[in-house]
């Protein structure tokens, strides 16, 4: 509901905001468009899908840690960069950024993704779903490609998938929030700012169908977690030691 | 604090994988 949305910004106020989180997301999106265009053919040899497929569970697991620790990292930053983040007390940072870093870091997946030909950007080239078949989670990658897929028929600009990024980290609904009136009020700022860009580039019809995917986001999320605990029942040792304790800290305490 | 200890340093330091 709208209800309870300030009801005006200024309209400067809208674009001077809107083009901050947009330089912010280009300055920490971790792959620009035009080094993905270029490597756009790259994908995995035959020989080399084989090579991830035969990797041990545990060996593709850390793989996938490590490169999701990677992408978190420049979330982390996105996340500094954001007007006001830092201006939150340390608990809901911290609160803010495990709750919603992997989900930005799916909704940035659409910009690293083929969907002609279903493959991912990752370790070097383009993957399919078949590269991930090691970690034994065949249904979380179908969905996480599915999520992609879905992302990728919006056709977002980069300051519009910018403001969704920036409105998913600052939800006001996570748990655990101390001063969640502050988070609340920033989330409407952005929210004001992602409408008034999607009404200047004629799309506001497509508002409803984003904020829909948010449940999608915090399904697939809570599925990773399940996964991990699974995993880490089997091999806690692994985890332990072998694991970026950045990854550990948001997914695993 | 101690339990999360990287996101608090990543958090306080100015450097980043975008500068570095």
């Amino acid at each position: 509901s709208n209800g309870d949305l300030p009801p005006t910004m200024p309209m400067a106020e809208l674009d001077h905001l809107a083009q901050i989180i947009s330089k912010s997301h280009l300055e920490t999106c971790q792959y620009l468009r035009e080094e993905l265009q270029q490597m756009s053919w790259q994908s995995f040899l035959q020989d080399e899908v084989d090579s991830y497929q035969n990797k041990p569970q545990e060996v593709m697991w850390q793989l996938c840690a490590v490169k999701i620790t990677e992408a978190i990292q420049y979330v982390v930053e996105f996340a500094k960069r954001i007007d006001g983040f830092m201006d939150l007390c340390q608990n809901d940072q911290i609160v803010l950024l495990k709750a919603g870093s992997l989900e930005v870091v799916l909704l940035r997946m659409c910009r690293v993704f083929d969907s002609q030909n279903n493959t991912v950007f990752f370790d070097g080239k383009f993957a399919g779903p078949e590269v991930f078949k090691a970690l034994g989670c065949d249904d979380l990658i179908m969905a996480v490609f599915d999520f992609a897929k879905s992302m990728c028929l919006l056709h977002l600009s980069e300051d519009e998938l910018a403001l969704f990024s920036a409105f998913i980290l600052l939800s006001a609904d996570r748990s655990w929030l101390q001063e969640k009136l502050q988070v609340e009020k920033l989330q409407q700022k952005t929210q004001l700012a992602l409408q008034h860009v999607l009404q200047k580039n004629q799309r506001e019809d497509g508002v409803l169908n984003k904020v829909l995917r948010v449940t999608a986001l915090r399904s697939l999320c809570s599925r990773h977690t399940e996964k991990l605990c699974a995993f880490r029942a089997v091999y806690p040792d692994i985890v332990r030691t072998h694991f970026p304790p950045l990854y550990k800290e948001l997914f695993s305490a | 604090k101690e339990k999360h200890k990287i996101l608090h340093q990543l958090l306080q330091n100015s450097t980043s994988p975008v500068d570095l």
